[in-house]
């Protein structure tokens, strides 16, 4: 089997405020793939907490725009999953 | 033939085996291999056994690689070895430990989850055991401890990351380590698991937010632990008991070693914060390592010093 690849998959940082905002978090999570990196899980999302989660990069223009609209301020900490994970092997063979 | 291993590195497993070969067969005095079980897709399950007494000495548990895209945490093990083996008789408190302590290391707990992770799928969380009516497969190993095992609703399900499995120590990796732990129980005096990311030093409990009759025992030991990791570059790691430093969570290995009698059990989530996240470069790995081993040889001075 071919490996899995992550062109253009996105991770996004955002900071949780209140328990409204997990709560969109966790409708989103519900409609989208949505890769949990920290927490570990859609069910620890709380308030004044900082969630990283990846979606690909289809689903990420309608969580972009979801946040967006509902003004939750977000990072995108890594644009292109497939590249960082090649880029992770920056240490030349010894 | 696998090819060459790296400290430096993100090792495959097989180079992870071979090196385990290695080890045993440059030091035999000092290292010996143990083969504690296997896995699901009957990959072997390998403890290194670290120090030069015997069985009877005090020893310390130390797994990583639980969960498989958390690549660093085997890449501290293989150091945490190459470390004890190379400053034995070279530094004074490494010296010290292993004349009078075993470290027991299972560099890689989740192997067939290890492998997926560098064949096909390099977001790969839990082990590789299929699941009874689901397509999904995969266990969640950190949650498949018998402690408080299924009080969270959220782990039943076969397709989620955090799945617990069908039952408790359901999966081959959770038995023979648990089986390993029990049957060493009089000598294990402390428990460490090694995870990422998020930069925390945590301790008991995760299933509850009641506080472990050593609380402060731990607390104190984990704000050492993590002042001292900050002496080398000043990364800051924040502790504290699991329940109230990250979220609650039931079946966790570092609960059940603590419930089945080991008082000092810590789990450290390894660099970084978040800018890399489980993807941190090789670039990274020597000093992320370098720092975590100063608070490892603190808590091992410790648990020496302070346990009977």
């Amino acid at each position: 089997i071919a490996p899995v690849r992550f062109d253009r998959e996105k991770v996004f940082r955002v900071k949780i405020q209140d328990e409204k905002e997990a709560n969109i978090i966790k409708d989103l999570a519900k409609t989208n793939e949505i890769d949990f990196w920290y927490p570990d899980a859609m069910h620890h999302v709380a308030a004044q907490m900082t969630v990283d989660f990846r979606v690909s990069e289809k689903e990420s223009q309608s969580i972009q725009s979801a946040l967006d609209q509902n003004k939750m301020p977000y990072q995108i900490l890594i644009n292109d999953l497939q590249e960082e994970i090649e880029k992770q092997f920056d240490v030349k063979e010894d | 033939k696998p090819g060459r291993h790296s400290y430096r590195k993100y090792n495959s497993w097989d180079k992870i085996v071979a090196w385990t070969e290695k080890m045993v067969n440059k030091n035999p005095k000092m290292v010996s291999r143990i083969q504690i079980g296997s896995t699901v897709e009957d990959n072997p399950l390998y403890v290194l056994q670290i120090g030069k007494g015997g069985e009877s000495r005090k020893a310390i548990f130390m797994d990583c690689g639980i969960h498989a895209r958390e690549w660093v945490s085997p890449a501290f093990c293989q150091w945490f070895v190459y470390q004890a083996i190379k400053t034995y008789g070279r530094k004074k408190i490494m010296t010290k430990l292993l004349d009078r302590m075993n470290f027991y290391v299972l560099p890689v707990f989740n192997v067939d989850g290890y492998i997926w992770s560098w064949t096909q799928n390099r977001m790969w969380r839990k082990n590789r055991s299929k699941n009874q009516n689901s397509k999904c497969i995969g266990t969640d190993l950190n949650r498949n401890f018998n402690v408080s095992w299924n009080s969270f609703h959220n782990t039943g399900n076969p397709c989620q990351d955090i799945y617990r499995g069908p039952a408790p120590e359901s999966e081959k990796e959770t038995k023979a380590v648990t089986d390993f732990i029990r049957s060493h129980l009089k000598t294990i005096k402390a428990y460490i698991t090694f995870h990422s990311y998020s930069q925390m030093l945590l301790f008991p409990y995760g299933y509850t937010t009641d506080k472990p009759p050593n609380h402060g025992d731990l607390d104190k030991v984990a704000k050492i632990g993590t002042d001292v990791l900050a002496t080398r570059y000043e990364t800051r790691y924040i502790y504290g008991p699991i329940a109230s430093t990250i979220y609650p969570t039931s079946g966790s290995s570092l609960d059940w070693a603590y419930d089945l009698g080991i008082k000092h059990t810590f789990a450290f989530e390894l660099r970084d914060k978040g800018k890399f996240g489980f993807l941190l470069p090789e670039s990274r790995i020597k000093s992320t390592c370098r720092e975590t081993m100063l608070a490892v040889k603190f808590i091992a001075k410790y648990i020496l010093k302070h346990t009977s």
